[in-house]
């Protein structure tokens, strides 16, 4: 995956049955952002595999003050690039 | 703000907490 600079990772053990995962997100590298992140916390949130997009997320953080309307689509590829291992690790075990 | 809890209008809620020290990179 590309080094966007802002990391996703799964915020608890993944069971590969929900269909909701929890997610952590914190940038690792500002410089790569455009706008300047609200926070230099981690971001937790829960993400339904099945109904939502990583751009809904991104749209979301957006909205919240989290992020610059500029960075929603590296943060949306941020976190389609960890969802998209965790989907191809579940298929992989299935 | 770190420690705090956002609720988004369309209902998802973000936890902001600090980063653990070992997942900082290396300036």
């Amino acid at each position: 995956a590309e080094d966007t600079g802002v990391r996703v990772e799964l915020a608890e053990e993944d069971n590969g049955r929900k269909s909701t995962i929890a997610l952590r997100l914190w940038v690792e590298d500002p410089k790569k952002l455009k706008g300047k992140p609200k926070d230099n916390g981690a971001i937790e949130f829960t993400f339904d595999l099945e109904k939502e997009t990583p751009e809904d997320v991104a749209q979301e953080m957006v909205e919240s003050g989290f992020f610059h309307e500029s960075d929603v689509k590296i943060v949306g590829k941020s976190i389609r690039d960890r969802v998209a291992l965790i989907q191809w690790r579940r298929s992989r075990i299935r | 703000s770190l420690n705090a809890q956002v609720v988004h209008s369309a209902g998802r809620r973000f936890i902001v907490s600090p980063v653990p020290e070992s997942r900082l990179r290396e300036p």
